[in-house]
């Protein structure tokens, strides 16, 4: 594997974003890209990252291999970059270590690391292709700050999608609480513009906490994408560049 | 409160 992403600083994001969820992880690496799927300890949430080769460059990688790394020392040498270093990523057959080149684009600095790497035997799910109910994009900040406000109150929130709007409601000891979000356009920041896609009217319940989780990834992506389908997980989704993804899914609460 | 399932009750183990 040899792999050159421009910014050193998209892969920090992404190891800072989902640390807290999932500790040892495989990077699956094939020519299409790298790869990431692990759950949280308890189940309830996945994680799925692809970085697609043509998210780096150059790109190369001529055996399937799955690099074992444990998230807290990639996050120790990722710190270690400054934030507009290159990286190149770097592994043999069969390797032991994977290796971190981040190189300065404006002076002729280059730090070299590698990292131990495990074996790691991780159970992998298959996610059917679903047509969602309802799809909704918004501004990741918003969503955000929805999820925190929210969690000041309760443990969960319920997500309500109609053709009205998308409204976030929450009933806790202190009291309730709601933000309505309807369909929003505009042109000068398009980044501000809440998109509501209904086929059908959607409510399902979800832990704050693992949402607010979610939202470490906020800065990764201007906008964030909400896939709902009554009785099903959740799907939150940021996108990257070359349609390159971090994508959450979260079980629903059921019942009573 | 609502029951928190987990996600083998959606996904499948491949």
């Amino acid at each position: 594997l040899e792999a050159r992403l421009e910014q050193a600083n998209l892969l920090k994001k992404v190891v800072d974003a989902i640390k807290d969820l999932v500790q040892d992880c495989n990077f699956d690496c094939n020519d299409s890209g790298i790869a990431l799927q692990a759950m949280d300890n308890s189940h309830v949430a996945l994680v799925s990252m692809m970085l697609k080769s043509e998210s780096f460059s150059p790109f190369r990688c001529d055996r399937n291999i799955a690099l074992g790394i444990n998230l807290t020392s990639l996050q120790k040498v990722l710190r270690c970059a400054n934030s507009e270093d290159i990286l190149t990523l770097k592994a043999e057959d069969a390797p032991d270590v994977v290796n971190l080149v981040f190189e300065s684009a404006d002076s002729d600095r280059l730090s070299e690391y590698d990292i131990k790497l495990m074996d790691i035997d991780q159970e992998h799910l298959g996610i059917p292709e679903t047509e969602y109910a309802a799809n909704i994009s918004m501004p990741s900040a918003e969503f955000q700050k929805i999820c925190r406000d929210l969690m000041a109150l309760s443990e969960s929130v319920a997500i309500e999608c109609t053709k009205e709007g998308v409204k976030f409601s929450c009933n806790g000891d202190i009291g309730s609480g709601s933000v309505t979000l309807r369909s929003h356009t505009n042109v000068d920041k398009p980044e501000n513009n809440v998109e509501i896609d209904l086929t059908e009217p959607v409510a399902l319940t979800f832990s704050l906490k693992y949402l607010v989780n979610f939202c470490k990834a906020s800065g990764l992506s201007g906008q964030v994408k909400l896939c709902l389908s009554n009785e099903v997980p959740l799907l939150v989704e940021y996108g990257l560049a070359s349609n390159s993804y971090l994508r959450f899914y979260l079980a629903p609460k059921i019942g009573d | 409160a609502p029951f928190q399932k987990d996600l083998y009750n959606f996904f499948i183990k491949s």
